[in-house]
């Protein structure tokens, strides 16, 4: 309509007087430049330019998530439909600033504490978070005894919440989170979910937090002449991953599409259909329920 | 009109070299029907590998050809396309005829290098085109 449009130009020109790229005002509306695909292709579109120049990334990170990415897609890219969580997104971070606050401790096993900061600018307003780990890379330079058991303390370390639910910050949190460190493995994922969720929820753009953990052998072990006080001093601070369900439109929502086929938006009179596959679903279902009872 | 119609009734029905199926072909099934075609592209070809690390091929495949006239249930079209049919060809030529789209789609996964240094795994719907309409 004229108003709309009207607005649009008021937008655009006011857009224009900050400088911003006209291509940018094709962003989609979510509140932050449009995430992952659409900004480099309007851009491509506009000027024929690629994506913006990167920061290159951690390689251990690069190799953590071409691993996830194989266990996800198929070769040709498509999304492999044997999979039932509900994460279309993983964010993988590598702290911008990190340092250690003491060595730790060898006989009680407690490890150098870290002070870390992440910073979460590209996770979009729609992007909802489900789940969260901190990943810890291990290299052949870690010598510990097959399994250790930990317990990680996480403190938080400043405020400047949006939202009044979460305490003042400095706010620990330790977890009773148990996690073994094998040989074999690469990679210790400690999840963190509990904790950030809320940050993330209320928008928070960066994450200041210090992680300590103290580990013992595992007792089930018999005790062996070359045991002897393990020295674990972790190389890497960690990587913070966010498994999130991006719920824009651009997005591929799985459980939408194994329940419906075609989306209602392709033909109208689907919501008619839908509307009674629901009633009728719940209807079987109640028929279901029922027949349990019984 | 006996006399007149059987002289007409000696000349050859059809010309000698002509040839029955093909007569018939440009009825049932247009040359060059509307169908799916595949084009791969890397991603490298943009100069968009310093940023998309997986897939490192894509093909977004893309619909092409002539929509037939009676063009029915076969494409999963709407009885619309055919009405939009009949007004090109008997009332209006400015109206377009009906054209060759997706109508169905896949999503794709992808992996990319953030400008912030970070790394995102990413699925987006409606992809790559798995099916061909004629609207």
């Amino acid at each position: 309509s004229q108003a709309s449009r009207g607005d649009a130009h008021l937008t655009s020109s006011s857009e224009l007087e900050s400088g911003a790229e006209p291509w940018s005002l094709l962003q989609p509306l979510d509140g932050r430049g449009g995430s992952g695909l659409l900004s480099p292709l309007f851009k491509v579109l506009y000027d024929g330019q690629g994506g913006a120049p990167r920061l290159q990334p951690d390689s251990r990170a690069l190799r953590y998530m071409k691993r996830l990415y194989k266990a996800y897609a198929t070769k040709e890219g498509i999304p492999k439909s044997n999979r039932s969580h509900l994460y279309n997104t993983v964010r993988l971070f590598t702290p911008c600033a990190q340092h250690k606050q003491d060595s730790g401790d060898q006989v009680t096993g407690a490890l150098p504490s870290m002070d870390l900061l992440f910073s979460l600018d590209r996770v979009t307003a729609v992007e909802h978070l489900l789940k969260s780990v901190l990943l810890y890379t291990l290299n052949n330079t870690v010598s510990f005894p097959s399994t250790l058991k930990c317990l990680c303390n996480l403190v938080i370390k400043e405020s400047g919440f949006s939202n009044r639910t979460l305490p003042r910050a400095p706010y620990s949190f330790t977890f009773n989170s148990q996690f073994e460190f094998r040989k074999k493995h690469k990679w210790v994922e400690v999840d963190v979910t509990a904790l950030l969720q809320p940050l993330v929820a209320s928008n928070k753009r960066s994450i200041h937090m210090s992680v300590d953990f103290t580990c013992v052998k595992d007792q089930l072990q018999q005790p062996s002449a070359q045991d002897h006080p393990f020295n674990l001093t972790l190389p890497t601070p960690p990587s913070l991953l966010l498994y999130l369900n991006d719920t824009s439109a651009q997005a591929y929502h799985r459980w939408y599409s194994l329940h419906y086929k075609r989306r209602p938006s392709q033909c109208p009179h689907q919501k008619r259909v839908l509307s009674a596959y629901s009633r009728e679903e719940e209807a079987s279902g109640g028929v279901r329920s029922s027949r349990h009872r019984r | 009109d006996w006399e007149t119609g059987s002289s007409d009734l000696k000349k050859p029905l059809v010309p000698a070299s002509f040839n029955l199926s093909d007569y018939f072909k440009q009825f049932l099934f247009p040359q060059n029907e509307c169908e799916l075609h595949d084009f791969r592209l890397s991603f490298s070809q943009l100069k968009w590998d310093n940023w998309i690390v997986a897939p490192h091929r894509y093909n977004p495949r893309y619909c092409k050809g002539d929509c037939p006239r009676a063009v029915g249930h076969r494409y999963g079209s709407p009885v619309h396309t055919m009405v939009q049919n009949i007004i090109y060809e008997k009332l209006d030529s400015s109206v377009p005829k009906p054209s060759c789209v997706p109508a169905k789609y896949n999503p794709l996964s992808v992996l990319t290098i953030e400008p912030d240094g970070s790394i995102a795994y990413k699925e987006y719907e409606d992809m790559i085109a798995t099916k061909c309409t004629c609207r």
